[in-house]
């Protein structure tokens, strides 16, 4: 695929393409390490053994661009435009944010620039503000029941508090105001004392 | 309901049925899987204390309990469809392992993948109906991932026309497999298969462990509990010994490979084959990680909207932690990733049925990728859940740390989930394979498909910094 003339750090799809170079720079990468591994007549066992960091980390990158890929085919299909917009961001953030986290390896390549890693930094960053008044309204969409989650500090109502000494007081320890252990143990020994 | 939270959802710039609907894969699948959830939550039968006030035994009790329920339930609704039996008991047992898991999960699909249709008739109702309960019992206390290393044997007698089921070593015990220690009395058993002095690899053969009706291991099986682990404490993972039991020749799964009487050996289409089953469960295992991560995500950030602490400008009143930059940076990247793996985890589902298919056609052309692309995603997503639902939980402070917060069940019922159905960097390991073989095809000159066809740019790209 021609490379991106510019990087619209505000389009998935330009994200996708990004990702796609990362993966087959780091496959190329391994493949080219596991050559010159056999190439000093290095058994193939070997040569795959002291390539497998590089093997590992081209395969996260593939997985990684065929996430953010089909993440990004997902919002297309969203019709309702206020639900699309608040996917799109979401989208955007697991993209922008995995090229922060991965930035090493889109500077390495020339994939990016550091001028462009800055942009994507301070992107995320703005994201986060923008996806902020959204954010209890996204985890309710998950739709979990009370029961499901089972969570006094997840509840819907968020009346936590209450609720979480009203649990505590279930626990056995408080069956018994006094546990049987002081009359077995603790008294005992205060009285030799 | 809390002011906090009541402002939040009033300030929402989007409709959460909307997001609901898209989520469940349309309207009427989220009206039918609320329904199920309604006859769940409305069940006496059902209801019961909070098991984190409860014993391992008593744990594992009530899960059985609730199980039987369920499945008397499921017949008496005329639940069949396989999500709405999904749902139904991801609400029975609130999204915990149970007891009855791999049946569900992994024996019933393998027999409907694997067997005859002759063996199909004789074994799958009787599973259907639980008067067989099966589990999957392939992994060792010696190996579990490298699967060529599996010790169990299954040496054919022309003779009898039966096959010995041995455990060789101590390694070679079946370990861990879930339901295997106190619940299922029948096993698909992978082991070595040794015909006319041939190894031919791992096969899967039906293994009766416990007698009908008593529930008391066979004679030549030795079974059991393996004991408390990090969680899943409903689940009785166990352990299975066999000492040259005998089982007739008809229990081999030979849907593809085939044993013929007199010991002749038949090869399957494709060695990996026997790996569909696998295969279905790290497409699973993808939307594991996405309902994993979005539970805690959903407790994380509820609880980060109601819960109020220090000062962001001198002498306001306490902010929301969730108006920390800092707390959205740990939050948000984890929600959006929930959604990511839950859109993947359906394609991969999709994409599994779609080449099942193909397969039962004779076409196995996408099955190696198919096999490399679940493989990956099954490691990629779940370490990210993995570390997700740890960070959720210190999200919380020290509040998370009480089971209260339902966070440690949610990390340590998930976390397996990194080194079952074949340990993660293995897993890695395994796409890479693909890949080095797609690259040397493309290197060579052939134009590769699917997921790989971006390595067809490869000559041709020269990479080069843009600007922006």
């Amino acid at each position: 695929a021609a490379r991106p003339a510019t990087l619209h750090i505000n389009n998935p799809a330009s994200l996708v393409e990004t990702y796609k170079l990362r993966a087959s720079r780091l496959v190329e990468f391994a493949a080219k390490n596991l050559q010159a591994e056999l190439n000093r007549r290095r058994s193939k066992e070997d040569a795959w053994n002291r390539t497998s960091v590089d093997l590992v980390r081209a395969s996260e990158a593939h997985c990684h661009y065929v996430v953010v890929k089909l993440f990004t085919a997902k919002i297309s299909e969203i019709g309702d435009p206020a639900t699309r917009a608040v996917v799109n961001n979401l989208c955007l953030l697991f993209a922008l944010h995995g090229i922060s986290k991965h930035s090493g390896d889109f500077l390495q390549g020339g994939i990016l620039t550091d001028a462009q890693i800055t942009q994507v930094n301070q992107r995320v960053k703005e994201l986060l503000a923008l996806i902020r008044p959204n954010a209890v309204a996204l985890v309710d969409s998950f739709d979990f029941s009370d029961l499901f989650l089972g969570s006094v500090l997840g509840r819907y109502d968020g009346n936590i508090y209450e609720n979480m000494f009203e649990w505590s007081k279930k626990s056995p320890l408080n069956k018994t105001q006094v546990h049987k252990s002081f009359h077995k143990h603790l008294k005992p020994m205060q009285a030799k004392l | 309901m809390n002011l906090d939270l009541r402002k939040e959802r009033e300030t929402a710039s989007f409709n959460t049925e909307f997001l609901t609907n898209i989520l469940d894969g349309g309207a009427d699948r989220t009206r039918r899987r609320r329904e199920l959830e309604a006859l769940v939550l409305n069940d006496p039968d059902f209801k019961h204390e909070d098991v984190n006030f409860l014993s391992r035994s008593e744990r594992y009790e009530l899960a059985i309990k609730k199980s039987a329920l369920m499945v008397m339930k499921l017949r008496e609704f005329g639940i069949a469809d396989p999500d709405e039996i999904y749902w139904f008991k991801s609400f029975v047992h609130h999204g915990r392992p149970e007891p009855l898991d791999l049946h569900l999960g992994m024996f019933l699909p393998t027999l409907l993948t694997q067997a005859t249709q002759e063996q199909q008739d004789r074994f799958f109702m009787p599973a259907w109906n639980l008067e067989i309960i099966g589990t999957y019992a392939q992994t060792e206390m010696g190996h579990g991932t490298h699967l060529r290393g599996l010790e169990t044997t299954a040496t054919y007698d022309p003779a009898t026309q039966e096959f010995i089921l041995n455990s060789p070593t101590v390694t070679s015990i079946k370990w861990w497999p879930g339901g295997l220690g106190k619940t299922s009395n029948h096993a698909i058993v992978l082991a070595q298969l040794h015909t006319q002095g041939q190894n031919h690899g791992l096969h899967a053969f039906i293994v009766p462990i416990r007698q009908l009706g008593t529930h008391e291991p066979l004679p030549g099986i030795t079974v059991g509990d393996i004991g408390p682990k990090f969680g899943y404490d409903e689940m009785d993972n166990g352990y299975l010994k066999m000492d040259n039991f005998r089982i007739p020749r008809e229990n081999m799964l030979m849907k593809f490979a085939k044993v013929e009487p007199d010991g002749t050996y038949v090869k399957p289409l494709s060695d990996k084959l026997t790996y569909g089953t696998m295969v279905f469960i790290r497409s699973i295992i993808v939307g594991d990680s996405a309902r994993s991560l979005a539970r805690a995500c959903t407790i994380a950030i509820r609880y980060s909207a109601v819960r109020h602490q220090s000062e962001l400008k001198p002498g306001e009143p306490e902010p929301q932690i969730l108006d920390y930059q800092t707390q959205q940076y740990k939050l948000f990247p984890l929600l959006a990733a929930a959604y990511a793996f839950h859109f993947v985890g359906a394609y991969m589902k999709d994409t599994y049925r779609r080449i099942t298919a193909d397969i039962n056609d004779g076409d196995l052309r996408e099955m190696p990728e198919l096999h490399a692309l679940s493989a990956g995603l099954k490691a990629f997503s779940s370490w990210i859940a993995n570390a997700g639902i740890e960070e959720c939980r210190m999200a919380c402070g020290g509040h998370g740390y009480s089971r209260c917060s339902g966070l440690p069940d949610i990390y340590v019922n998930f976390t397996p989930s990194c080194t079952y159905e074949g340990e993660n960097t293995v897993m890695m390991l395994q796409t890479a394979r693909f890949l080095i073989k797609s690259y040397t095809q493309v290197s060579s000159g052939q134009l590769v498909s699917g997921m790989m066809s971006y390595l067809n740019d490869l000559p041709g790209q020269r990479i080069q910094p843009q600007q922006v």
